[in-house]
């Protein structure tokens, strides 16, 4: 295989490990249907909410625990992480896609498989929309073969995030993100015929990605101004971070 | 806004050792 730079390694390093991960989630998932078996059958969105809730947690825990961030004041962490947890998430959701789903559904994190034209058949236009250009993003990432090594780092890219306002550490947060491009570049130079080409469009990628991430946050606010939000979790609170 | 952001600065600041 190709030679992985130092960085790269220790990047995948940190990585959460994604049957752990599921495992975690399915048991905390069970935990709270005792509480809503009382109730009612839980609505999907709610359910899908807890599953999101969940797997943001995971994004803190795997940054807090990281190398970088570990040396940072809680203070800049979370400002950064109030910056790109969205970005973060659907990152989360997209890369299982590519390194596990199939085509035509979406893998959740807990191994479930939902049909995305279910989803789009169900979904109001905003959840639709949203729903077709994560689609189309999962299809370019498909065909630029993006692997495990890449994505762990395009994590740390979008994390360490020197345009991030009133931050202490900026020169420790700009220094880490020039690391990060470095070896990203550096890797995809090692893996790709089309050199620089592929790296541009990689990067494209990730502007597409910001402006979805956008568009989940304008969706949830909606969804959270029309009550339908669960709250009291991280994802709430993140959300009402960014507002503030 | 200090207490908005209770649940992260507490995934943050939670120690390990314990």
């Amino acid at each position: 295989g190709p030679r992985i730079p130092q960085l790269v390694l220790e990047f995948l390093h940190c990585d959460p490990d994604e049957l752990q991960l599921r495992r975690k989630i399915i048991a905390r998932l069970q935990q709270e249907q005792t509480g809503w078996e009382t109730h009612r059958d839980p609505e999907t969105f709610s359910l899908m909410c807890t599953i999101a809730d969940q797997m943001l947690c995971s994004i803190v825990e795997w940054a807090r625990t990281s190398i970088f961030f570990r040396q940072l004041k809680v203070s800049d962490q979370m400002k950064l992480l109030h910056h790109g947890w969205s970005e973060l998430l659907l990152l989360d959701i997209i890369s299982r896609q590519i390194l596990y789903g199939k085509e035509g559904s979406l893998l959740l994190v807990t191994g479930q498989e939902v049909e995305l034209s279910d989803i789009v058949f169900h979904a109001g236009p905003a959840l639709a929309s949203l729903t077709q250009r994560g689609q189309k993003l999962v299809e370019k990432l498909h065909i630029l073969k993006v692997d495990r090594q890449e994505f762990s780092c395009i994590k740390f890219f979008i994390l360490f995030n020197p345009d991030v306002k009133e931050l202490e550490d900026h020169g420790l947060i700009k220094s880490v993100q020039e690391q990060v491009e470095r070896a990203l570049l550096e890797y995809t130079l090692t893996t790709s015929s089309q050199y620089l080409s592929r790296f541009v469009d990689l990067l494209l990628c990730l502007s597409e990605l910001r402006s979805l991430s956008t568009l989940m946050e304008d969706y949830l606010n909606f969804k959270h101004l029309s009550g339908e939000m669960p709250c009291n979790n991280l994802l709430s609170e993140m959300l009402h971070a960014k507002q503030a | 806004k200090k207490k908005d952001n209770a649940l992260l600065r507490y995934l943050l600041d939670k120690d390990d050792t314990v």
